[in-house]
């Protein structure tokens, strides 16, 4: 029909043009525009089933990158806090993201992480790509996810000076990154209770993530105070903990048609009332058409 | 309907609301159907972390003649059936699709190895009407 051959002149436009992934033979309304198939997770793997050739698996077609057992962890919890046991999202107000990405520290830079490791156990060199974060997403916070290996014996409690910086690459002078700019937190927490710590760094990243960069490289340093800073306690030198890698959360609000926005299903049931008011209908209108300034001036402060 | 009566058998029926509902709605209406799978049979569970079962629902059935608003049909819905039964036979009847759906989370893994929590829009099918 006519919608299709609009699809198909599209084509020539490259409005549809297919994407890597999606197999050539797919029907032209199936290709999505990039953006709109990156943002959505599930469509690719649901648009491979679909075409002939979908019937392989589609795990062994796409290999991944396994993630971080302790993210799997942060995030499986994140997610029973969410949602129901079937999927269905929690109406919980206060969250209004749609959409919580984890990024661990790309992989080429862990095992500078280890000789880092051997040395200064209080400072990580962390470079983080964003590729997957799509144009519709938009940022609401980034959180530094610190976790510690308490696998050696750690002490009750600890106050920790965090420094970040970010590094700036400039390529064309092949120089050593130079730092654009820092910031320090300090916290006090308790490990015994406190499996990660959250840091919100939403401030210090907005720019970066705002002009859509997709790298970010930083620079992480941890000095830790042994003990309650409220007691007198003896300074003692640096807390012998491994610092493991930390990974970055964003929280975000995905601006796309398929993702699921709180605020517009609440407002849907605010616009369809349980019953239409008897004045709106035209009938209505007519009714007090003897009134007609009255009902023009209520008509126009009502489109107002 | 007189003529259904006249059709009527002789023995009263012993269930009248049973009797009459044979002549207000078709056996098999249209209405939302059950219908629940696991990733793994997809054989998607590698990356789809959570939830491990979804229930998408679907609609099936037949649409009454005078669908309105029992199915809240816009009176198209009625001229359509008109014009299949009186015009033009190759003009569809109206169908039975879903009319309301519900969002779900999922968690999955990327390919980069990055995690990513997402609610999707429009996953679960809750009503559904005659188009």
């Amino acid at each position: 029909p006519h919608s299709r051959d609009r699809a198909v002149s599209d084509k020539s436009s490259g409005f549809l043009a297919p994407p890597e992934d999606i197999p050539p033979r797919l029907d032209p309304l199936l290709r999505l525009p990039k953006g709109m198939r990156r943002g959505h997770a599930l469509l690719p793997p649901l648009l491979k089933v679909l075409s002939d050739q979908g019937r392989q698996n589609w795990e062994s077609q796409t290999p991944r990158l396994q993630p971080d057992s302790r993210a799997l962890r942060y995030m499986k919890r994140l997610y029973k806090m969410s949602a129901t046991k079937e999927g269905i999202p929690k109406a919980n107000k206060s969250h209004l993201y749609n959409t919580v990405r984890l990024f661990t520290p790309c992989s080429e830079c862990k095992h500078r992480h280890r000789e880092l490791m051997k040395g200064d156990l209080h400072s990580v060199d962390l470079l983080f790509n964003l590729d997957r974060v799509t144009a519709l997403e938009h940022l609401l916070k980034s959180v530094l996810l610190c976790s510690f290996d308490t696998s050696v014996p750690v002490p009750s409690a600890a106050t920790c000076v965090c420094h970040l910086s970010i590094k700036e690459y400039d390529f064309s002078s092949q120089v050593c990154p130079s730092t654009s700019h820092s910031i320090a937190f300090s916290l006090h927490f308790e490990f015994r209770k406190r499996r990660w710590v959250e840091i919100d760094v939403t401030s210090f990243l907005q720019p970066l993530i705002a002009t859509n960069r997709r790298n970010i490289h930083m620079a992480v340093n941890f000095t830790c105070l042994v003990g309650d800073p409220q007691q007198s306690t003896e300074q003692e030198g640096s807390l012998s903990v491994a610092l493991v890698p930390p990974s970055l959360l964003l929280y975000l609000n995905d601006t796309s048609e398929q993702a699921y926005h709180r605020w517009s299903s609440l407002r849907h049931r605010r616009k369809t009332p349980a019953r239409p008011r008897p004045r709106d209908t035209p009938l209505a209108d007519l009714l007090h058409g003897q009134g007609k300034e009255h009902t023009q001036s209520t008509r126009a402060a009502r489109r107002r | 309907r007189e003529e259904s009566l006249k059709e009527a058998p002789a023995a009263p029926p012993r269930n009248l609301s049973e009797y009459f509902k044979q002549f207000l709605f078709p056996q098999n209406e249209c209405e939302l159907h059950n219908f629940r799978l696991s990733f793994s049979q997809l054989k998607w569970d590698k990356w789809i972390i959570a939830p491990h079962r979804y229930s998408p629902q679907y609609c099936k059935g037949d649409c009454p003649r005078a669908a309105g608003h029992r199915y809240g049909s816009p009176v198209h819905t009625m001229v359509q059936n008109i014009i299949y039964e009186k015009l033009d036979a190759a003009v569809p009847r109206p169908s039975c699709v879903p009319a309301e759906y519900s969002p779900l989370s999922v968690l999955t893994i990327e390919p980069d190895g990055s995690i990513v929590y997402k609610e999707y829009e429009d996953m679960i099918a809750t009503k559904c009407t005659c188009r």
